[in-house]
């Protein structure tokens, strides 16, 4: 029994590295571990398989409810560079092959190029898109886009915003400025807000999840890159700490490059 | 916070007293979890805490000097001597077509460095920024407006990314800009095809300048990522974007630890301006505090 122990010391300082190689903060790493010391006393199961079951545990489940009959909102926002504007061409194609009528918003009216780029996407994907030319804020496209959605009677909407640092104090009010004119012009819509974020990313993600979150609140995260060979580990720390689920991961530079989350796959992938 | 961790770690170290392997445990944790929390890869963390050990046990404690102090100052030292010396950086060659090639993963920030190096070399050279990203929806209409709305000179066509490079070079001798700035695609460094485009563009017109351009944010994997695009083409500087954030930066200690290459900028913010050089003390206090 005593040879057993030692295998399974070996074993933890084997999955404790592949926690933090994977961008598992620390303090979630040893929380993982001591659950499995804990769960390890009454299971005799694989070790592997206690863990990966510990993950799973701690990932909530899919909560986005995107339905036809109704004006479906999804806000779309995060850091700069993490993949938002491609990932709202994804999912305006995932929901278009479904049947969904679609409406975009440029809201970046900020970055250079920001619109030329959401144009020839829902050129691409062959969904109407609501600009504006020339200089022009936010929350007029926005205003804008829910008019035109409501007359259309569009069944989802999507939402483009600017790249901002979370800890750009003045973004984040733009952002919750944002957000209070979807919640209150759109009153009946189901509006989800959803975070992109980057699968490459370290530490800084709970940063940014948290700051998101506590602003504008954020229900799902879209995990993108993860065709890089960064793990994600990022997710199992958010999921663990503000217990926030990710629902889609994206998976390349292509309209097709989109996926469901599933928990059992990205948990195989974390230890393989 | 570290410092306060720090100290009482050595709360019961007296003056005259020897850093001993037994109290300086708690502290090589501390650092230990620090620089992970910085994103300072795991294996580069590991040889860190290493060598703090050797280096500080049989440290003597004289009765005037502070043990906390000591182990600081031997932790901030081996912070400086993994970033290396102060990067000179680059710099314009009188006589010539200066070439600086931007590579690295998708949404680093290279297309708003391109804008950014040409600002910041202005005053010295002639710039000419180039789009070379052939894939990216209207990333040739970003680089365009970023060059125009600056007053630079901009050179894109309609064909594959070697073939503008090339072309560029040309426009450049003719038109006398000194200071040609390639921008890339983004790209995996697992993308084999496309790191080969990379390698047929080094060829082609043979850079003075390969920077590559990660971002600030970016975890464990940086390593590998900064390895490849080395090995791939000899990168001969770093530049480190979006560190207008509040992420710590490890990846600055692991990928100089691992490819011996320096930060030569920094980006701290989206506009033209927001541009630097590194400094590498700026790291270390903003690692250990
Ligand atoms: N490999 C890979 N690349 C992706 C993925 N999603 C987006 N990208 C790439 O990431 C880069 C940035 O994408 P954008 O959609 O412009 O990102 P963004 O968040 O809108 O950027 P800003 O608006 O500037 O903040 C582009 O080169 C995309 O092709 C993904 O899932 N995998
Ligand atoms: N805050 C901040 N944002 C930055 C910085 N550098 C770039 N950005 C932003 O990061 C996002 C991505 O920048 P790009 O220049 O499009 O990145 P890229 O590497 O060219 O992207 P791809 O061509 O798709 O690979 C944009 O929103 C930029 O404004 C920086 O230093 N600070
Ligand atoms: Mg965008
Ligand atoms: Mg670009």
């Amino acid at each position: 029994n005593l040879f057993k122990s030692d295998i399974t010391e070996e074993i933890i300082e084997k999955i404790e590295e592949d926690l933090i190689l994977s961008d598992v903060s620390v303090d979630t790493t040893l929380k993982i571990i001591k659950r499995f010391r804990e769960e390890r006393k009454k299971n005799s199961r694989e070790p592997i398989e206690i863990f990966k079951n510990i993950i799973e545990e701690i990932m909530p489940d899919n909560n986005l409810k995107i339905e036809k009959g109704r004006l479906n909102i999804i806000f779309v926002f995060g850091v700069n560079g993490v993949g938002k504007t491609t990932t709202i061409a994804k999912l305006a194609k995932f929901y278009k092959d479904q049947g969904f009528s679609i409406t975009l918003a440029a809201a970046d009216t900020y970055r250079s190029g920001a619109v030329d780029q959401i144009s020839v996407w829902a050129e691409r994907v062959g969904v109407h898109l609501v600009k504006h030319e020339g200089k022009s804020k936010p929350s007029a496209v926005i205003f804008d886009a829910i008019d035109s959605a409501i007359a259309r009677e569009r069944d989802l909407l999507i939402v483009d915003t600017a790249g901002r640092l979370h800890n750009r104090e003045n973004l984040i009010q733009e952002l919750e400025k944002l957000n209070k004119i979807l919640k209150t012009k759109a009153q009946d819509a189901y509006k989800y807000n959803l975070l992109v974020l980057d699968a490459t990313t370290g530490q800084n993600a709970l940063q940014q999840a948290k700051t998101f979150s506590e602003h504008i609140g954020i229900d799902g995260i879209f995990l993108s890159k993860i065709d890089s060979t960064a793990k994600g580990g990022i997710a199992i720390t958010i999921a663990n700490e503000l217990k926030i689920p990710v629902v889609f991961v994206g998976t390349g530079e292509k309209l097709d490059d989109i996926e469901d989350f599933d928990k059992k796959d990205f948990v195989e992938s974390i230890f393989e | 916070r570290l410092q306060e961790k720090i100290k009482d770690v050595f709360r019961n170290l007296s003056g005259s007293g020897k850093i001993s392997e037994k109290n300086i445990e708690d502290g090589i944790r501390e650092i230990k979890l620090a620089l992970l929390e910085a994103d300072v890869n795991y294996k580069v963390v590991k040889e860190f805490v290493d060598e703090i050990k050797r280096e500080s046990i049989g440290q003597k404690v004289i009765s005037n000097v502070n043990p906390v102090d000591l182990f600081y100052k031997i932790v901030y030292e081996k912070i400086k001597e993994y970033l290396g010396p102060e990067n000179k950086g680059f710099d314009i060659k009188p006589g010539k077509t200066n070439i600086v090639m931007l590579v690295g993963l998708q949404g680093s920030g290279k297309t708003t460095t391109a804008a950014k190096l040409a600002y910041f070399f202005k005053d010295k050279a002639s710039p000419l920024i180039v789009g070379a990203d052939i894939y990216r929806p209207a990333a040739k209409e970003q680089l365009r407006n970023l060059a125009v709305s600056n007053n630079f000179a901009f050179y894109t066509e309609d064909k594959d990314p070697v073939t503008i490079c090339k072309n560029a070079i040309n426009y450049a001798k003719k038109n006398l800009h000194n200071l040609v700035i390639l921008d890339t695609a983004g790209r995996l460094h697992i993308d084999n095809e496309l790191m080969k485009e990379l390698v047929d563009i080094k060829k082609a017109v043979l850079p003075d300048y390969i920077f590559f351009v990660a971002d600030a944010m970016v975890g464990q994997s940086i390593v590998d990522v900064a390895k490849s695009f080395d090995e791939h083409l000899d990168i001969n500087g770093v530049i480190l974007t979006k560190f207008d954030s509040d992420a710590k930066g490890g990846a600055t200690l692991s990928i100089k630890k691992v490819t011996g290459k320096s930060i030569s900028f920094i980006g701290v913010g989206e506009k033209i301006q927001d541009f630097e050089v590194f400094y590498p003390e700026r790291i270390a206090s903003r690692l250990i505090g």
